[in-house]
C-alpha cells in the first residue's frame, strides 16, 4: 500500500515498463 | 511494396569504434550490446531492428502486456520516429543509463520520460495518469482520494513556481533533492553485464 507520504514520481518509478534492467535478463 | 525507412536504419555493427567514443562505452562493451541486440531484435521478425513488440517482448518476456511506460521508453529510444529501433539509437540511448552517464543526461531523459505531452513541462493530468496507470499495472488498488492527495503533497513540494506543473529546472531540483526518484535511470547491471567476466 502506497502511504500518502510517498512521492507520486516515486510510485511511478516502480513500474515494471521503467525497469531496463530486465532487457538483459534471459 | 518496402518501407523506405528500413532501409535507412543502419543494420548489423558498423562502427563500433565510432559509437564507442560517442557514448559512454567501449568498444568490448559496444560489441556485448550488438549481442544483447541482435537477440532481442530476432525475437519476432529477424530483421536486425527492434520493433515495439520485440521491446515489450524483452521487457516483459511476454507481448500480452500493454504499458504506458513501455511505450514511452520505445519512444524515446525511437530517436527516427519510424517505430523501429536500429543499434545505433538502442545503444545511445542505453548509454544514458550506463552509471557513468552524466548526472544531467538522466535528468533530461527522464523528464522527457514524463512529459507525455512533450509540453515542455509535467502538468498534474500527466501525473495522474501515471500514477493511475502505475497502480493499474501492479494491481494495487487506491482510492481517487488517496491518489490525489499523493499528487498534491508532491506538487506542494514539486512546484515551486506554483503554476500547477513541474518545468525542467523543477524537476532537476526535486530529483537532486531526492536521488532515489532517478535509480531507474541507471543500470548497474548494465556495467557488470558488459564487463569481460561476464559469462
Amino acid at each position: 500500500m502506497a502511504p500518502v507520504t510517498m512521492n507520486a514520481f516515486e510510485l511511478i518509478s516502480t513500474s515494471q515498463g521503467l525497469n531496463l534492467s530486465s532487457l538483459f535478463e534471459k | 511494396c518496402c518501407d523506405l525507412d528500413l532501409y535507412k536504419q543502419s543494420r548489423g555493427l558498423e562502427d563500433p569504434e565510432l559509437l564507442a567514443r560517442e557514448t559512454v562505452f567501449s568498444v568490448s562493451e559496444i560489441e556485448a550490446l550488438y549481442e544483447l541486440f541482435k537477440k532481442i531484435s530476432s525475437a519476432v521478425i529477424d530483421d536486425g531492428l527492434i520493433n515495439k513488440e520485440e521491446f515489450q517482448l524483452a521487457l516483459f518476456k511476454t507481448n500480452k502486456k500493454e504499458s504506458l511506460f513501455a511505450d514511452r521508453v520505445f519512444d524515446l529510444f525511437d530517436t527516427k520516429h519510424n517505430g523501429i529501433l536500429g543499434f545505433e539509437e538502442f545503444a545511445r540511448a542505453l548509454s544514458v543509463f550506463h552509471p557513468n552517464a552524466p548526472i544531467d543526461d538522466k535528468i533530461e531523459f527522464s523528464f522527457q520520460l514524463y512529459d507525455l505531452k512533450q509540453q515542455g513541462f509535467i502538468e498534474r493530468q500527466e501525473v495522474k495518469q501515471m500514477v493511475v496507470a502505475t497502480l493499474a499495472e501492479s494491481g494495487m488498488n487506491l482510492s481517487d482520494d488517496v491518489i490525489e492527495s499523493i499528487i498534491d503533497k508532491t506538487f506542494e513540494e514539486a512546484d515551486t513556481k506554483h503554476d500547477g506543473k513541474i518545468d525542467k529546472e523543477e524537476w532537476r531540483s526535486l530529483v537532486l533533492r531526492h536521488p532515489s526518484l532517478l535509480k531507474n535511470m541507471t543500470l548497474q547491471y548494465l556495467k557488470k553485464w558488459t564487463s569481460p567476466l561476464h559469462s
